[in-house]
């Protein structure tokens, strides 16, 4: 009778749900550790040592079922509609991407099937391809200048090439034509051939 | 403009600005920080050569003018909100830290809130006008998060009614602040205090360590820069060892706990507002996690719908990066945690400012809350980024190794948020010590709130039920 419902993945609330169970299992999980080997008459902090993987496991569930609730709980403030079925899309694909790095967590909880791992990578995909023609715009949404950003890959004028030859001319071994380390050293030897 | 990037900008659905105004937390947010980046940008005393052609020592002649240059600036501008303070020292150093990081950060934060109202008469102004330059010493050579272990020791003498602050073994040498190596004059530095013979835990002084008018190194102190590192060039983080330095009693940080002439000790109502500093900072992080990763992402999808390589279909042009699912799979989860963690960000500020209000009021029930919130966040983000920009990084190919790209300047600067301000491993844990505590109170039959309420609702399914 105890066992939790299976994830909807087009439901983020579902997935958000599914994140909370699947951080309640890991602390449970990490509780248990600590019972067994406290029941070793390990002592405290024995026992503690004992199970920090389990702990560990347990700070990074809880924290990630944190951000995906608060990135759920941002898309209700969004009023625009353009913007609002985008930033979905980006949540549903945190949200899942999470899911299938970490299915062995969901499906040990019982909140994912088998069978649910390939649909949910089908579904990846198919977000993917919703995002892809709004890629370049999401990343503009940053808003960084070309002086704040510093990168000749990311230029807003995309002049990629160009602006990394002029980068390379501007560097320092380039001052001269041929550097003085060649003097000192190469030419020496090259007299003595 | 590149044609590419014209035509998706072009195809585009949605309309940037919008969603920028989103990140920004509003319209106006975003006017403000656009007028604030312009100031910085065209602004000449702020012009310099690529740091990455640069000798180190040139680096940190570069860093100390702009952030010297900032100082007067802040004022002529009258920017005072701290936000903005943020933002406009952000623009000017591009993300990376600077010399006085530590005096903006952790020692003018401190004194605000843990300086008694005398002390903070005499020691503000000055430090405000940066007679006083300050750093925040606490780690140390051989001791890093579990500061509980830190060995500097500030015993106090009643006869002289002063401290004495000592570095007793090798690995109690403090080490890593930001500032302490050649630009600090004085230092908060933590030690375990000692009074009446009896040991009563970490607390904060503030220690001059080089004198106002030579800059040279006081008596008793030994102070330079720990040497190059993975990246932070432009920044002398330092190590001190401090040889029996005496100081007044009045140079104890006392607006909570106090050291009374006789050396009589009056205890804090709660022991955790030494951690206050240190959990602002925490939170921040969470906020700089999704600006390294958004920086990344824009670097890395800009540059992937540049780029064309392979083929697809034979005999076709080479499509752009961007069409490759395995590329898009690198990206776009990556793209999607940028806007997740910006969002945490903006609720981490929000929450610490709420809460912190709360204890001015005398209310500290949510303090273990924020303080395991933002350690755990702290930790998730960080270790989440730091791969991330390492997968946006290969993601652009070889161009993506050279230092033009921008790439592995962000790399080298956020790695560090892995391990200072707390181990991102300890921070788990400390994290799950407060799972296990919220646990326990459930199985005690108390109802939990806040963003562990789940585990009232987890016990009953996870107790056995009738069948």
């Amino acid at each position: 009778g105890s066992r939790p419902t299976v994830i909807s993945i087009n439901d983020l609330q579902s997935l958000v749900e599914a994140y909370k169970l699947r951080a309640a299992n890991l602390v449970e999980t990490a509780m248990k550790s600590l019972q067994t080997e406290l029941q070793r008459s390990t002592s405290q902090e024995d026992a503690w040592n004992n199970s920090s993987i389990e702990l560990i496991r347990a700070s990074d569930a809880h924290c990630h079922y944190v951000v995906v609730k608060l990135f759920a709980a941002k898309l209700s403030e969004i009023g625009n509609t353009a913007v609002y079925p985008v930033l979905s899309t980006l949540a549903l694909l945190y949200a899942l991407h999470g899911v299938a790095s970490n299915s062995g967590d969901f499906l040990q909880a019982g909140l994912l099937t088998v069978p649910q791992l390939a649909q949910i990578t089908q579904r990846i995909k198919a977000l993917m391809a919703e995002i892809r023609p709004n890629a370049v715009a999401l990343v503009d949404a940053f808003d960084y200048r070309d002086e704040m950003l510093n990168s000749t890959l990311g230029r807003y004028d995309g002049n990629v090439y160009e602006n990394m030859f002029e980068w390379a001319k501007r560097s320092p071994l380039n001052r001269t034509e041929v550097h003085e380390s060649y003097y000192k050293h190469m030419k020496p030897l090259q007299s003595k051939l | 403009m590149n044609p590419d990037l014209q035509r998706e900008r072009q195809n585009a659905t949605i309309e940037p600005e919008i969603l920028t105004n989103i990140l920004d937390g509003g319209a106006e947010k975003t006017r403000r920080r656009r007028e604030i980046e312009s100031l910085v940008i065209s602004d000449p005393d702020f012009q310099h050569e690529d740091l990455n052609f640069l000798s180190r020592s040139e680096r940190y002649d570069v860093a100390l003018k702009k952030s010297v240059q900032m100082y007067s600036k802040l004022r002529d501008y009258g920017i005072s909100d701290p936000e903005e303070i943020y933002f406009y020292k952000r623009c000017i150093h591009n993300g990376r830290s600077e010399p006085l990081d530590l005096h903006l950060g952790m020692f003018l934060t401190t004194l605000l809130n843990q300086a008694s109202p005398t002390q903070l008469d005499n020691l503000f102004t000055p430090a405000w006008n940066l007679e006083i330059i300050g750093t925040y010493a606490q780690t140390e050579l051989g001791h890093g998060t579990h500061i509980r272990g830190l060995e500097t020791t500030a015993t106090y003498d009643p006869s002289t009614q002063e401290f004495v602050l000592n570095s007793p073994t090798i690995t109690s040498i403090k080490w890593w602040p930001g500032g302490l190596g050649k630009t600090a004059n004085h230092a908060i530095v933590l030690a375990q205090l000692y009074t009446q013979g009896r040991c009563y835990g970490l607390h904060a002084f503030i220690v001059p360590i080089r004198c106002m008018k030579t800059h040279q190194p006081l008596p008793g102190v030994v102070v330079g820069d720990i040497g190059p590192k993975f990246g932070f060039d432009e920044v002398d983080n330092g190590f001190l060892k401090l040889d029996n330095i005496r100081i007044p009693r009045e140079n104890m940080l006392m607006k909570y706990s106090k050291v009374q002439p006789d050396g009589t000790y009056l205890k804090p109502p709660i022991d955790k507002l030494t951690y206050g500093t240190m959990v602002f900072i925490r939170s921040m992080i969470v906020g700089e996690s999704a600006i390294a990763l958004a920086k990344s992402c824009t670097i890395a999808i800009r540059y992937s719908a540049v780029r064309h390589q392979s083929e697809l279909r034979a005999g076709e042009p080479e499509p752009q990066i961007l069409d490759y699912q395995a590329q898009q799979h690198k990206l776009f989860p990556l793209l999607a945690t940028a806007y997740a963690f910006t969002f945490v960000g903006q609720y981490m500020k929000n929450m610490y400012n709420r809460i912190t209000g709360d204890i001015n009021q005398g209310d500290f029930s949510q303090l273990p809350e924020l303080h395991a919130l933002a350690a755990g966040l702290k930790a998730f983000t960080t270790w989440t980024v730091n791969a991330g920009i390492e997968v946006c990084r290969m993601s652009c190919g070889g161009h993506g190794y050279s230092r033009s790209s921008g790439l592995p300047d962000i790399y080298v600067t956020f790695t560090a948020t892995c391990t200072y301000e707390g181990e991102n491993t300890v921070m788990m844990l400390q994290t799950a010590r407060f799972l296990v505590k919220s646990y326990r109170q459930v199985r005690d039959g108390k109802q939990l709130t806040g963003t562990v309420s789940y585990l009232n609702e987890s016990h009953q399914r996870f107790q056995p039920q009738p069948t």
